[in-house]
Parts: structure tokens; C-alpha cells; sequence
């Protein structure tokens, strides 16, 4: 219903602000719904303003500050209405060795009462598992999964 | 509600019977390029009810079973299965843990079960309704799509808020 | 025809005048996110004849003119120039450095200097006739940009090839 | 003129393909027009199959052979018409170490007589830079570049 909608998008709109900044280390993000009364309607807006920067049109952006942006959305909408597993293939592509440690932290906080399975070729973001999974092709177009035993094998989250 | 574990055969590339396991916390998938890591994330769309071949990155819906390689011959079939820790009774159904299939024939049409009893794509719908996991969920984001949302219309935004719960 | 150098002035990012020397081989360019090194290719770009907003991830064209950050007011006037060594006489010129030089206002039009005599953009055009630096060229791949070769229909890819000298 | 083109063309198809298997060590890539006979709407489609697969429609391709493949293209252009520059900006960021060493040592060859510059943040992509300059932002906003010394300097290529 429309009400329930608004109170919803009401919700994950405070939480893109609070995790935006909090990936930026500072500056502001906000949406907001272009025709609120009319639920089958209404689209979605988004500005932003990385810290000490004019706030821009959204193509402005950089490749990493777009990729930072959108994982802002994305874990306030999980934060908002949490599911079963969450699944994020290469979103840390863009991103610069700073970046993915902000990145890396909000996922390890997010995770810690979910599933949060990552596809990445990134080192650092590789460090962040509790067990990891390699895909290969012993034989060539036939894909074959092995665990990967962890160096420092991470003590496995208690499951609530 | 968790997730236990994916089973995947004749899907793209997993020509032989693959099973991946989950426990929580953070699992990284890892391998070289054109390993198999992206067909496994489009198995656990596909399995959720996806219905789009541009989001599963194929022409036809019978692309994605198993195509041969430079020995082997096409498969005739691809079943993919996902199975949940349902002992906290999320999923409104008495099992305490529920298995979701989907097969698919090279002439033909998907069918779906449900622990092992076959159902409609609209009893798969129902019973992942209000998880997020719904095709168009913000809980699977793909290969190349994290700006999607940024470079997509205001209308279209939309959709990610329709499957908040 | 060798590349010699690039100077900005007040073109996006670039506020204070700034410039970049080449010498053959292998440039690399690096640095955090958002901090401009995009901006560099898209000053390149504009400088070489480049009129699409659209590829210069701009609404407008004077977005391209620095607009100010916390501490600085927007300037007027964003100025970029790129000198190359002409010495064999590969542009059709009598000068052996050749410095292109493209300059706009926030109200105004472009202009555009060919060793600060002024010109039109036609003639920068025919300058650069058969170099393959025109503004479909396949010498400039911008960020994410790669794989659109793939993903453009098979018209769209002609106009790579037209720029073959 | 028509003729030119075609030449250019039959010339490009054929590098394509050279550098394709290089690039992939080994399988088969081919262009060709979809009318020759007319310039003006003339197409072109590309066939891929990577070494040990069947061929696949190009969607179908993983991330990282999509951007290989696209790299041929661009090189093969590159040998047939060179320029006096090429910039390619974070083309290696969907690679894998294995093709960011083969991507390296096409662009390498390709630079040995003109000017190659690779926007990064791939550091084994830094390893091949003859020069490299740091783009970073003291003030914020602002952009300020600086000539990063290199560990092991390479000799500068002796310009021709
Ligand atoms: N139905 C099919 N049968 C056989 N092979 C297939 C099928 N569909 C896709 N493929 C192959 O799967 C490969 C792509 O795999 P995938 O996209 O999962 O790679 P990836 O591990 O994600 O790699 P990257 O790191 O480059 O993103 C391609 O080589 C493609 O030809
Ligand atoms: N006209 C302008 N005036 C001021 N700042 C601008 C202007 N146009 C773009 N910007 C700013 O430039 C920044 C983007 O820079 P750029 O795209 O070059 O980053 P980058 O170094 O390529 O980063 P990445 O590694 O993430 O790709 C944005 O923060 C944007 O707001
Ligand atoms: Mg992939
Ligand atoms: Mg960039």
C-alpha cells in the first residue's frame, strides 16, 4: 500500500544518508520521491555531495565514486529489510585500496547476522572471508569448485 | 531463515554435478576469467524464478543449459537447486528446511519444486515473498550492474523498493 | 607525429593550470578515486574536437568549467592545449611543434587555436584528418567504455573503422 | 572510398584474429561486414570462441573475456592505423593477473613506437610504465599532478 511504501522509502532514505557519509567519511547523499501520492508513478531521485566538493550530476562522478554511491544504496535498503544472503559479483572493481577498506568494514558489519557471498579478484577484499570457494576449469568450459583452505582461518561467526 | 547450500548440473558450465556450501558470515568466490563465477551467480537467479534472459546473459531461455565443449556434447537438461535453514520459519511452510528446484529441458519449459514436489513459478513467487529475493531483488546485484542504479531512470528506481519487504 | 604535452586550466578538476609531459613508451596514471585522473582523458578528449556531453559525462557544456569546491568560486573559463612534436611533418603544417589549443566561456561557444592563431573546428578537424585522433576514435577508450565495442550494434561498430586513416 | 575501406577492413579482420589468439593463447576470433558491397550500411559482426569452448553468443562471455576480446579489436586497429597516442582508461580493471600479463605484454609492443597511456590502479600494470604521473587532490576538489619517481626506472625507449 502507498502508506506502508512511504514508510518504507522514508526508512531507507535516513539509512543511504547515515551510511553514505559513512563511507565517504563525510559528505551528504540524498533521494526522494518525485510523486509521493502516487505509488504506480512516483520515480526515485538521488543527489550527492562527496566531502569538500561541489555536488555534481550524477555522470560527474568518478568510476569509484559512482561504485561507492550505489553500494550506499544498496546496503541501506539491506539494512532496511534484511534477506537471507546477499550477493555481490565484483562491485569492489572500481574501487581504490582506501575504498575498499571502507567497503570491506560495512560488509563485515553486514554480514554478521546474514550471508554475504562476494565475487571478487581483490586481495583485500578476499581477507574479509570466513571460507572461500575457487572456481576453475580443470577441464577447459567445465567449471569445478574447490575450497580454498583460509591462511588465517577466521573463527566462524556464531549463527544466531 | 539461511542459506545452506546450491546444487548446480547442466547449468552453463557446470557440466558435472557442483554443490557450494554456506554457514554465514562472508564467502568469497574466487577464480581466473571465464572460470564459471558469474554463470554460478545467474544458477542462483535462475533457481529464484528469474525470468529475463538479458539478466541471465543468454539469447533463449535453453541457453543456459550446458553447450558442450571440444569433447563433451551438449547436455539435455539443467536443474539447479537451492536449499534453506528454515527452522525459524520465515518461509510460511511447516518444512524446517525447504528446498527450491528448477529444471529445465532443452525444448521446453521450466518446472519448479518445491522439496521435491512439483509446483507452479507463481508458488515459488508466493514463497519467497516479503525475503527480498524476488528477480528483481537488491540482493543479487550482477556483474558490471552495482551503477546500474545510479545510470537507471527515476521510474525504474522504483522496482528496488518494491521488494523491500 | 609524437605527443609532447597537455595543459589544463579550470576544465573540470583542474583549477589551477596544470600540465602533463609525455616522451614515448609507457605513461601510467594513477592516483584515489575522484581525484581527477578521468577528467585528464575527458581534458584530451574536449581539447581534440570532442562535442557529445554525453561522452564527456556532462549535462551541459559549460559543465565542463570548474564549478567550485568548498573554498573556491566557479571560474569562466576552462582553457585546454596538447603540443605535439611534428617534426616529421606527419600533420599538414609548416610548423614543426604543433600546440591545439580549445578555450570556452560559461555563456559562450567554443574557440578553437591551432598555435594560438584562431580557428574553426572544422579545421582542427581537417588537421587531424587520417591521424585517427578524431572523435570517434578507437585510440581513446574512456572508463567502462571498453567492452562497448561488443555491446553496440553492428552499424555502430562501422564508425570505429572510419576512423582508420 | 569503398575499396579503401574494404582494404582497411580484410586488413583489420586478420590482425584481429592474430591478436585474439595471442591474447587468449590460442582459440579463434573473427569480424566481418554484414554488406560489403555498401558503405554506408554496411555492419560488423564478431564470432569469438575461446580455446577449448564453444562458441557463444558475445553476452555470454564472462566479464574478463569480454574485455580481452575488445582489447584485440582495439589493438588490431592500432597495428593497422596507428596514432601518435592511445589512452586507455582502467581497461585492465575486469582482468585477472594471467591476462593483465598477457594484456602487458601486447602493450608493450604496441608502445615500443609511439606513446601508450594507461589510466591504473591494477599495480601490476604500474610494473610496465616507463614514466608515471600521480593524480591526487591536496585541496579538495582540486586536482594536482605529480611525477611518481619509479622504483626501478625502465630506460627511456629511444624515441625513433
Ligand atoms: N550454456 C553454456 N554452456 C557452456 N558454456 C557456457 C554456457 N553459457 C556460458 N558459457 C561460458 O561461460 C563462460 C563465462 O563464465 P563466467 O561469466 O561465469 O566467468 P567468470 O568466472 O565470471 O569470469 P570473469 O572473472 O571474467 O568475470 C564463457 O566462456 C561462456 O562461453
Ligand atoms: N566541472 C567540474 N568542476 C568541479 N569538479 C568536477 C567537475 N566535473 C567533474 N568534477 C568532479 O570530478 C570528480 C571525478 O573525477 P574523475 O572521474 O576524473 O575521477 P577518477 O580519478 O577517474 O576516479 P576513479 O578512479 O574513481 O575512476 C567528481 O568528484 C566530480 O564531482
Ligand atoms: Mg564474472
Ligand atoms: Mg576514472
Amino acid at each position: 500500500t502507498q502508506a506502508q511504501f512511504n514508510e518504507i522509502f522514508d526508512r531507507v532514505a535516513r539509512e543511504f544518508s547515515a551510511v553514505y557519509s559513512r563511507l565517504f567519511e563525510g559528505g551528504t547523499a540524498r533521494i526522494w520521491q518525485t510523486n509521493p501520492e502516487n505509488l504506480s508513478e512516483t520515480g526515485i531521485e538521488i543527489a550527492v555531495q562527496p566531502p569538500g566538493k561541489k555536488q555534481m550530476p550524477l555522470p560527474a562522478l568518478s568510476g569509484g565514486e559512482q561504485a561507492m554511491t550505489a553500494a550506499a544504496l544498496i546496503f541501506a535498503l539491506i539494512k532496511v529489510s534484511p534477506s537471507p544472503f546477499y550477493l555481490l559479483d565484483e562491485v569492489d572493481a572500481a574501487l581504490d585500496d582506501a575504498n575498499v577498506e571502507r567497503f570491506s568494514a560495512m560488509v563485515r558489519e553486514l554480514a554478521s547476522d546474514s550471508e554475504m557471498i562476494l565475487v571478487t579478484h581483490n586481495k583485500k577484499t578476499m581477507e574479509l572471508a570466513n571460507r572461500m570457494y575457487g572456481v576453475t576449469m580443470t577441464e577447459s568450459g567445465i567449471s569445478s569448485i574447490i575450497s580454498a583452505e583460509l591462511t588465517a582461518r577466521r573463527p566462524e561467526p556464531a549463527l544466531a | 531463515m539461511k542459506l545452506k547450500k546450491i546444487k548446480a548440473f547442466g547449468f552453463k558450465t557446470f557440466a558435472e554435478p557442483t554443490t557450494v556450501e554456506f554457514g554465514g558470515g562472508i564467502t568469497a568466490i574466487v577464480g581466473p576469467n571465464g572460470s564459471g563465477k558469474s554463470n554460478l551467480v545467474d544458477a542462483i537467479r535462475w533457481v529464484l524464478g528469474e525470468t529475463s534472459t538479458r539478466s541471465l546473459r543468454s539469447g533463449k531461455l535453453e541457453d543456459v543449459i550446458f553447450a558442450g565443449n571440444d569433447k563433451r556434447k551438449p547436455l539435455g537438461l539443467a536443474e539447479v537447486s537451492i536449499t534453506f535453514d528454515n527452522s525459524d520459519h520465515t518461509l510460511l511452510i511447516e518444512y524446517g528446511e525447504v528446498e527450491i528446484t528448477r529444471r529445465a529441458y532443452r525444448a521446453g519449459e521450466s518446472e519448479y519444486f518445491i522439496n521435491r514436489s512439483q509446483v507452479r513459478l507463481r508458488d515459488v513467487h508466493d514463497l519467497l515473498m516479503g525475503t527480498g529475493l524476488g528477480p528483481g531483488s537488491y540482493a543479487i546485484v550482477s556483474q558490471g550492474q552495482i551503477d546500474a542504479v545510479l545510470t537507471s531512470k527515476p521510474a525504474e528506481r522504483r522496482a528496488l523498493f518494491e521488494e523491500t519487504a
